[in-house]
């Protein structure tokens, strides 16, 4: 919240945009405003009206360099845009760098997700330090169409202006903290050295010789795979990755998705039974790959490509008791298998669960 | 004599800090610049605020992980205060 808390007096405000960028279609940037409206619109109690003429509350214009409100805008990057907090005047209105790259799409800076976060500014809400958050200072990426308004933003301006009446609060996404002993993961995997642990559109970072845990949104690395993986592995041998979701798959080199994908998980000789993968690992001395679908696992021989005879067989009868298998990867020889907030270290060669520990247990809490 | 790459560096390095900290905490603009001074100065004292604020480690020090978020694409909001 902003220090003083300004906020607005009544709840139905007006909204006038001012002039148009020659980068987007006009009618794309009416839509991308209207949606950035919406996403403080559906939790409060405020409603916009578009005017065309008179002084309304916000205003909004794109702006070049030093445009006479004593924040001029540094070319193109580095400042975004900026927005007023409510008040007569200047008081609401946000101001876009016009050198910026403004899109619809995931290229350069989208606009609909710079509007909404200075929209929040408008209404009064400072910066949040919740990287999850849309008020955190920094751009990232989400997929319009997929944008939820993180539960942290919810917090923030109902806070000013209120629940909205809608008969079922509204919720956002929280923001996983490594150190949360109820995570719980969709899926994990070892990439070159680094494990990777996927959770909604977050993925922790742990270098094994690094102490703190790096949290990034999946859509900086991969923006095509914004959220909700739900199985991976990492074939060591090939370089490569595999991601799930659904009954998809991508296969990844570095951070580049291979060209071709995704491509139906039935290439790897699933039947039409299966819809979904809920987790997998890869055993690099055998080249063996394991999925865990429901109370049962397949095995898959990377060298032949094919799926070997006799699967699926029960997870209990070759794992012991790991009951469903949210995630799943191999280090140093062991199988580590979670199911909620619990992991299970598994020794292939004993053939049996030999640890038994916290979900979160890798990130030095 | 021509600049030192590092002593380049280095000036490039104090000037996106202090702008950074200028335009985003406040840093008043006629403070005397020292990275190394001992004493807590402020632009020490604004950077360590900075650190603190995106959950870096708290060092005082333009370190890589600092000056990655700086250079970040950005609101030009402050992260502190009010914006009137």
């Amino acid at each position: 919240l902003t220090p003083g808390n300004p906020k607005w007096k009544r709840n139905n405000l007006t909204y006038r945009i001012l002039n148009y960028t020659p980068k987007m279609r006009q009618a794309d940037v009416d839509e991308a405003i209207q949606k950035a409206l919406s996403v403080w619109s559906n939790v409060t109690q405020l409603t916009f009206q578009k005017i065309e003429d008179k002084e309304a509350d916000i205003m909004i214009s794109f702006a070049y360099r030093d445009h006479r409100d004593n924040s001029p805008f540094d070319g193109p990057n580095g400042q975004l845009a900026h927005a007023f907090q409510p008040g007569e005047g200047i008081g609401g209105d946000v101001h876009l760098d016009e050198e910026e790259a403004w899109t619809k799409g995931g290229r350069g800076y989208n606009l609909f997700i710079v509007m909404a976060h200075e929209l929040g500014h408008s209404l009064g809400l400072s910066h949040s330090n919740d990287p999850g958050a849309l008020m955190y200072p920094t751009y990232s990426y989400t997929d319009p169409n997929e944008f939820r308004l993180p539960q942290d933003d919810i917090d923030g301006i109902q806070a000013i202006y209120g629940k909205s009446n809608a008969p079922v609060q509204p919720t956002g996404p929280v923001t996983p903290q490594a150190c949360d002993p109820n995570l719980t993961f969709d899926a994990i995997t070892t990439f070159r050295g680094e494990i990777i642990f996927f959770k909604n559109r977050y993925m922790l970072r742990k270098h094994p010789e690094r102490t703190e845990t790096e949290l990034n949104f999946i859509s900086t690395f991969w923006p095509k795979l914004s959220s909700g993986i739900q199985a991976a592995y990492e074939n060591v041998e090939r370089d490569e990755v595999l991601f799930f979701k659904e009954d998809k798959y991508w296969v990844l080199r570095g951070f580049d998705i291979l060209p071709g994908y995704p491509k139906p998980i039935y290439h790897l000789g699933f039947p039409k039974t299966v819809k979904r993968v809920n987790a997998a690992y890869s055993d690099e001395t055998t080249g063996k790959t394991y999925f865990f679908i429901a109370d049962r696992y397949w095995r898959y021989d990377e060298r032949k490509k094919s799926m070997d005879h006799g699967y699926p067989r029960k997870i209990v009868s070759d794992f012991g008791k790991i009951g469903r298998v949210d995630a799943a990867f191999q280090k140093d020889g062991y199988i580590y298998f979670f199911h909620k907030t619990t992991q299970f270290q598994f020794d292939p060669r004993a053939k049996r669960i030999v640890g038994q520990m916290k979900s979160i247990s890798w990130f030095n809490c | 004599f021509p600049v030192a790459p590092e002593a380049e560096d280095e000036g490039q390095t104090l000037q996106l800090v202090e702008s950074y900290l200028q335009n985003f905490y406040n840093l008043q603009r006629d403070h005397q610049p020292h990275l190394r001074k001992h004493s807590e100065n402020p632009l020490v004292a604004k950077l360590k605020e900075m650190q603190e604020f995106f959950g870096l480690q708290v060092t005082g020090k333009p370190d890589l992980d600092t000056l990655e978020m700086m250079k970040k694409p950005r609101c030009g909001i402050p992260d502190i205060g009010q914006y009137m």
